[in-house]
């Protein structure tokens, strides 16, 4: 199925079973990263998916040891799909649409290695080709006429995608923010050699998965243990025996 | 008196083989992330080989057990003393880094390393 851009949610994922032992920070962090009972979270298939997989497999062999030759240069990847992907009103041959990506804040200081926008340059659909790039939207002001290229440096890394390297610009505008961090590009496809024009719809594959953010994270803190509140879901499956959770028996 | 304990240590009887077997050390254990329960977010590796240490701790701690001193003198004391001091216990001693691929609960995807996930080595202590 890997290729067909798509989303389905996953049936209801059973509780876990109380674990016999006190938490180990795994669990813990497993848990503050996975999914609570309660929730339904779209399951990702396709491409993002794809790309991850191979990222795994250069990383780790399949006992999951990491592989001393690794090139990620961080102990962490997150792969982030766009929060809201907006289409923009046609204008002549351009397609454009608006992409935001929410970060999380993370309740421990994660240390931002790289980041980068990857994106699929060339989209072919039906008997249309497009070809695309990606830009930061900076909100307009009168002093800046910047187009959102700036520094970022563009690798071409397969005939479909392309990386563009945004690590200076989360650093200086959203790493560091208080408030909610949103980063916003455009994502703009130019039509090649067709004279008509093609009417996109909402439903489109403009909508799938044409872009996503590859966050390379290092972990700060050192000890296993970390001075945080237990993740809820942790709590609700062990029972609320929080005492046994919250002693720090080491 | 550490000529009592001497004994144990020159002449290995029958029973010294035999608890020669079950000494301390690593045992391998692979479980599947389907058994834990967690296969709906990990998506790879499929399975886990955490290994674990099992076994008693022999009188006379070998170099090879990578025990503290302070192992050595409990094991004294348990011998010599007062033996409700329990026996130094078999425990992992090293260990290796897993990478894991998973879910998060917002959708997105995370490659991430954790430490101290797979026993290498058993240690007396």
């Amino acid at each position: 199925e890997v290729g067909q851009p798509a989303i389905t949610f996953l049936p209801e994922s059973p509780t876990l079973p109380p674990a016999e032992t006190p938490t180990m920070p795994f669990v813990e962090k497993l848990l503050e990263e996975a999914p609570g009972k309660e929730q339904r979270k779209p399951y990702l298939q396709g491409l993002p998916l794809q790309y991850m997989l191979e990222l795994y497999q250069r990383s780790a062999d399949s006992d999951g040891h990491p592989r001393e030759n690794r090139t990620i240069g961080a102990t962490m990847v997150r792969l982030l799909m766009p929060s809201a992907n907006v289409a923009r009103p046609l204008r002549g041959s351009w397609h454009t649409r608006l992409l935001n990506f929410l970060l999380e804040r993370n309740r421990v200081a994660y240390q931002l290695v790289r980041a980068t926008m990857v994106y699929r340059h060339q989209l072919h659909l039906a008997r249309f080709s497009l070809s695309c790039h990606v830009e930061l939207w900076v909100p307009k002001s009168p002093n800046n006429h910047s187009s959102g290229r700036g520094s970022s440096q563009l690798s071409l890394m397969s005939q479909t995608w392309t990386e563009m390297d945004i690590t200076q610009h989360i650093r200086q505008k959203l790493w560091n923010h208080k408030g909610r961090r949103v980063l916003r590009l455009r994502f703009m496809c130019q039509q090649q050699n067709n004279s008509e024009v093609l009417e996109f719809h909402q439903h489109d594959t403009l909508s799938m998965d044409i872009a996503f953010l590859l966050l390379h994270l290092n972990d700060t803190h050192k000890t296993a243990w970390k001075a945080e509140l237990l993740p809820s879901g942790l709590e609700e499956f062990m029972g609320g025996e929080s005492s046994l959770l919250s002693r720090k028996a080491r | 008196q550490v000529d009592s304990v001497a004994p144990e240590v020159s002449t290995p009887s029958q029973e010294q083989d035999e608890s020669k077997n079950n000494q301390c050390s690593l045992h391998p254990y692979t479980v599947s992330f389907r058994q834990l329960g967690w296969d709906h977010w990990i998506i790879a590796p499929h399975h886990y080989t955490p290994n674990y240490c099992k076994g008693t701790c022999p009188r006379v701690l070998h170099y090879g057990l990578n025990s503290p001193n302070h192992a050595i003198i409990q094991s004294l004391i348990n011998k010599l003393v007062n033996q409700s001091i329990p026996q130094p216990s078999c425990v992992p001693y090293k260990y290796d880094a897993m990478s894991v691929l998973l879910i998060e609960a917002n959708g997105s995807i995370l490659y991430k390393e954790h430490e101290g996930m797979v026993a290498q080595s058993c240690t007396c202590r």
